[in-house]
């Protein structure tokens, strides 16, 4: 695909 | 009516756990539907750039062929022109958006890690809580992150825009009336009645096999996005017999059953298409040789060639802008949650620095 992928960044990392 | 509103609550493991397959899934999906694509793109540019299907129905010379009308009306319908300028015309603005947001939040971290590092070299070593540059380093890394894919982001609307001015013209004139359109095609004198010719079947043929296979790639695609499978159960189940959650062998085994076979049946059209090509490619050879070449015939045939490519870039820079502005609108909502963990932890600690400037100052 042209644009980058944002499905690592739908990943919620829980803020230790 | 009591519903257990903890129901759905399950352990952080199995929730990252979760997160995590459909992360996997989603990049499986993008890459099989992704080939597809691809893969009809190319057979669309050979076809193209061989006046395919054009050349067997263009026997007057001066009509329009077939195929080509009704890419012009696929053009029209689609929205024309207007719509994909209006989604180009969209792009900076939806660039600017997604860049404020970030924008922002970082300097929300730069002005009160400023403060902080003002009052610590007033109170030296009594202001003696971690400096906030440290704290905010992990989320200055998320924004450097998102940064740099912003920045590809504006590469990749570039790449828009150019085809956009290499096309345009072309898929201005197909979506001229009828008549205009035609006006625009030089004619040439009738082509030799090559409608007997058993190359003209042999080519024909191989043409609908190919539309053949490009339909059956929609199918394939609609069944691999119908595709859904609850993990939680499988992840539940292994964390509570092993104690411990192998994440990635459990999905990569369960996404290797919901989609090995579609896998199998994407490199079987990437195949077929292969042999199909390579056997247009040897016909159209045969027929461009029974064709009459001259300047007019050849006149044509550019013309003909650039409004079949025309509609093709036309498909491909709508589905561009399409996910373009998808990625845009998604971005936004990944940078506003970031832009909240940027305001509460500088309101946490503005909170701290006004407790702390107070008891010095009393002390």
């Amino acid at each position: 695909s042209l644009y980058p992928s944002l499905e690592d960044l739908k990943v919620d990392k829980v803020i230790r | 009516k009591f519903t257990d509103l903890f129901e759905k609550m399950v352990p952080m493991a199995v929730q990252q756990s979760m997160s995590i397959y459909s992360q996997r899934k989603a990049e499986t999906v993008n890459r099989l539907v992704g080939t597809m694509r691809e893969t009809t793109n190319l057979c669309n540019g050979v076809l193209a750039s061989l006046n395919l299907p054009a050349a067997l129905e263009d026997l007057s010379g001066d009509s329009i062929p077939q195929s080509i009308a009704e890419k012009a009306r696929s053009v029209v319908q689609l929205g024309g022109l207007q719509s994909i300028e209006q989604l180009i015309k969209d792009l900076p603005e939806l660039l600017t958006r997604n860049r404020e947001i970030l924008d922002e939040s970082l300097k929300m971290l730069d002005n009160e890690e400023t403060t902080d590092n003002e009052l610590r070299t007033k109170f030296n070593q009594r202001w003696n809580r971690t400096p906030s540059g440290d704290l905010y380093k992990p989320l200055r890394a998320e924004g450097g992150n998102f940064r740099d894919i912003l920045d590809k982001a504006v590469q990749a609307d570039q790449v828009v825009r150019d085809r956009y001015s290499a096309h345009g013209d072309m898929i201005a004139l197909l979506c001229r009336p009828e008549d205009e359109l035609n006006a625009a095609i030089p004619s040439a004198n009738p082509t030799k009645t090559l409608q007997g010719s058993e190359v003209v079947n042999v080519l024909r043929s191989l043409l609908s096999q190919l539309d053949e296979m490009k339909k059956e790639r929609e199918t394939i695609e609609g069944e691999i996005k119908a595709v859904t499978f609850d993990m939680s159960a499988t992840f539940l189940m292994a964390l509570a017999q092993d104690g411990v959650l192998n994440e990635e062998q459990l999905s990569l085994s369960q996404l290797d059953q919901l989609y090995g076979a579609y896998n199998q049946r994407v490199q079987a059209t990437v195949r077929t298409q292969e042999e199909l090509l390579g056997q247009v490619q040897t016909s159209h050879q045969e027929f461009s040789s029974l064709k009459q070449s001259n300047t007019e015939a050849n006149q044509r045939e550019e013309v003909l060639k650039k409004l079949a490519s025309a509609h093709d870039s036309y498909v491909e820079i709508s589905s561009n802008l399409r996910e373009g502005t998808k990625f845009y609108n998604d971005l936004t909502e990944i940078l506003l949650k970031f832009q909240n963990k940027c305001s509460d932890i500088v309101f946490a600690r503005k909170t701290e620095r006004e407790e702390l400037l107070k008891y010095l100052q009393q002390s």
